[in-house]
């Protein structure tokens, strides 16, 4: 079982990141199972076609100790497991704390078993309490992080850097690459290659910002689903295989502030 | 004395707007201080020239119950009084941490006594732990959030006016408006318009998406400072003075993820 995880700033495009790669995972044959651990509770919305009605964190409220696999675990496109660990209100508690209460009642349930691949979706704006635990406790290794060129994005991948870096001599987790989502900046490309060097790791893949990504996402539905024959299917199927085959995972070197600044100058 | 705070999505432009209108408000007199609330720790780098080296909780660390005023309170641009909390590392403990500490550290030295406005820059991607506090404890009284029309920013003022509107019962904390600062969405002014509306408050400044900022940026000052004739430095000073009279604070309506959806559609 391969457990992958995707962090990034939220609305960098994790999920539809994420949805793109398990749908094409499960086209070629895969088992795939997605995990959204984000405030957003959305990461499986493209392959259920709907918001996720029952999060963990809602059953576990509702239901206890009586929690059943099927009650948090849910079919999509082509087989795809989704589940949403979900979490308390705004200014309640802690933030991440579903994803705290997720990963254990699922570890618990013993939900997910068979699956070739596990993929955590996380929000990796402040990466404190629940959201920091999939790097922490080893519930991943293949750790992506999801970026575009923007400064802004750049600092929360460097901040998720500094993460796994830290907890790298007592877990399993490494850095797998950067997953470069376009904005199209100036000089994005070659701005997140370097980035990613800097951090010792590598972009794997470079996603064109496109229109049918908006088109599927307004019908709640993949690209690999609603336009499989385009090319920005293939960009999601190409990436899909190569974490499927990546095994060049390391130890992030995280950048000073001043570095960052730097090179965004630099391109841009 | 007025306290504000300013909240929203990581990146969308609050200590900018914050630092341009405390900038403002000193050039016409009034004390204030400016008291960053992000892990970014960087909310007062236009008005300082530089980063924050002393966060309040760097002191806390190093100096314990010895820390000072002097230490964790600096003097920026027009005399206003500079802040940053702080936080712990990535990874580490809870993000909110720095301003829960901050706080009250503040509170205990009596920092701040003879300023006219106190003016609070939040994180708003996750409204819990520390960053709830400003709203929770009453520190701050008239919340604005800072939003651009991207459906990411407006489901993260939604959040945000949940939790006021959450513990407006418990504390004093109001909704003043929303603080448009634009990226160019199609219909932006309208959508904000409406969307303010929806919230039972309304869209208080539409501030221009304006290369002055950047320009200023980059010298580490607000506009307010390198282009003071400008017409972007009066949107700011407008900004202040609205701040300054406004006391139509309502306990806000939050809206559902459905009707947030076909906003954004509407308009977009
Ligand atoms: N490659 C892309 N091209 C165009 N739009 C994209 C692309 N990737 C993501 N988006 C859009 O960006 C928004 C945020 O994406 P999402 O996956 O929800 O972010 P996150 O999960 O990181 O918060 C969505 O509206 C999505 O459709
Ligand atoms: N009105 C504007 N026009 C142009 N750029 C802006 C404007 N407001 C903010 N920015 C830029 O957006 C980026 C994020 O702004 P910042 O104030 O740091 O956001 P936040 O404090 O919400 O994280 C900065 O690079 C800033 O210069
Ligand atoms: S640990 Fe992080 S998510 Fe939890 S309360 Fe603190 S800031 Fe929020
Ligand atoms: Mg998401
Ligand atoms: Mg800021």
């Amino acid at each position: 079982m391969k457990k992958v995880a995707f962090y990034g700033k939220g609305g960098i495009g994790k999920s539809t990141t994420a949805a793109n790669v398990s749908a094409a995972l499960a086209e070629k044959g895969h088992l795939v199972c997605q995990i959204g651990c984000d405030p957003k509770n959305d990461s499986t919305r493209l392959l259920l076609g709907k918001a996720c009605a029952q999060t963990v964190l809602d059953m576990v409220r509702q239901n206890g100790d009586e929690v059943t696999t099927e009650q948090v675990v849910h079919t999509g496109f082509a087989g795809v497991k989704c589940v949403e660990a979900g979490g308390p209100e705004p200014g309640v508690g802690c933030a991440g704390r579903g994803i705290i209460v997720a990963l254990e009642k699922l570890k618990l349930l013993q939900a997910i078993t068979d699956e070739h691949f596990v993929l955590y979706d996380v929000l990796g704006d402040v990466v404190c309490g629940g959201f920091a635990v999939p790097i922490r406790e080893g519930y991943a290794t293949d750790i992506y992080i999801v970026s575009s060129g923007e400064l802004m994005s750049l600092y929360a991948a460097n901040n998720i850097a500094k993460g796994v870096a830290r907890f790298s001599g007592r877990g399993r987790a490494r850095l797998g690459g950067i997953i470069g989502n376009s904005r199209n900046i100036a000089n994005e490309r070659e701005l997140l290659c370097e980035f990613a060097e800097k951090l010792n790791t590598r972009l794997v893949a470079f996603i064109p910002h496109d229109r049918s990504v908006q088109q599927a996402e307004i019908r709640r539905k993949t690209v690999i689903e609603l336009a499989p024959h385009s090319r920005q299917a293939d960009v999601y199927r190409r990436l899909a295989d190569y974490i499927v085959e990546n095994t060049a995972l390391t130890v992030p070197t995280p950048m000073s502030l001043a570095e960052l600044e730097e090179l965004s100058l630099t391109y841009g």
